[in-house]
């Protein structure tokens, strides 16, 4: 399992942004990123969950000197997507397991995630591709998280 | 901005598995993905959002054919990790867009996410990475969601 990762990244230009009980409709999820691209934004990672009595938040994340334009343009939307709140967090940092063919998601997360566990970092977000398993943690944690994940994956020899 | 998407898969052979309201405690994520990964089963998509009072929903893909099993798992684990349901779907396809270089999601985003309005297909889950944007959308739509992504993205010409 961890012949298959070759490395591991972190950004910790990153802010998490939340949409909290949005409708769960077509459209919504167009209404919230087509100003957030008009103006520009770079928008990382996109996470939704599926929704509970029609509500569901939305969580995506965006440079952190985009994070007051980000709420701007939100606050205008905000009653259209019906959420009933927006939240946000600066200090927070992207740290990435990265590997070719990791089709097989659940034994590399199994070590990345008991990895963080041992160091007592816990994980706010996870979103995954056939790449990469990322998790958002909490920003003065980064260089811990990147340590521990190098050396569950044999990455420090 | 659609220069940068070169394709459009599909995978109808995914289930989704959605674990209500875990504990958000470092080691629940691991809690849940040592035993999947030890039965061997292959986990896609494992899609995570920020925690409200101290519980998430944590939502991952397997392949059809290993829903039982991994409910069986779930539910020996269920009260270690808090989790008040477990839900699952099989009547679900993922359709992502491609394209190398996609570091700003919103553009892309905004395309994909209103192509599928237009057809009015909800998106149940979202999940990014820099080569792609991934979505859980109802099985019987998943040509009519193939062929608007490619019309909106000029794929077919
Ligand atoms: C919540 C949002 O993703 C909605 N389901 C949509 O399709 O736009
Ligand atoms: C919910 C789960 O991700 C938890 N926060 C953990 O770190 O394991």
């Amino acid at each position: 399992e961890s012949a298959m990762v070759s490395g591991v990244a972190y950004d910790k230009d990153q802010a998490r942004i939340t949409l909290v009980e949005v409708f769960d409709e077509p459209g919504v999820a167009a209404m919230i990123f087509e100003p957030i691209s008009r103006a520009n934004i770079v928008v990382d990672m996109i996470v939704q969950n599926p929704s509970r009595e029609g509500k569901t938040d939305m969580t995506f994340t965006v440079p952190k000197g985009n994070t007051e334009e980000t709420l701007k343009i939100l606050k205008r939307i905000k009653s259209d997507i019906g959420a009933s709140g927006i939240l946000h967090d600066a200090d927070v940092a992207k740290v990435s397991v990265i590997g070719v063919g990791m089709r097989n998601h659940s034994g590399v997360a199994a070590i990345a995630f008991s990895a963080l566990k041992n160091e007592n970092i816990n994980i706010m977000i996870i979103s995954t591709s056939e790449i990469k398993i990322s998790c958002l943690i909490e920003e003065k944690y980064t260089e811990l998280a990147v340590r521990t994940l190098h050396e569950a994956f044999g990455l420090d020899k």
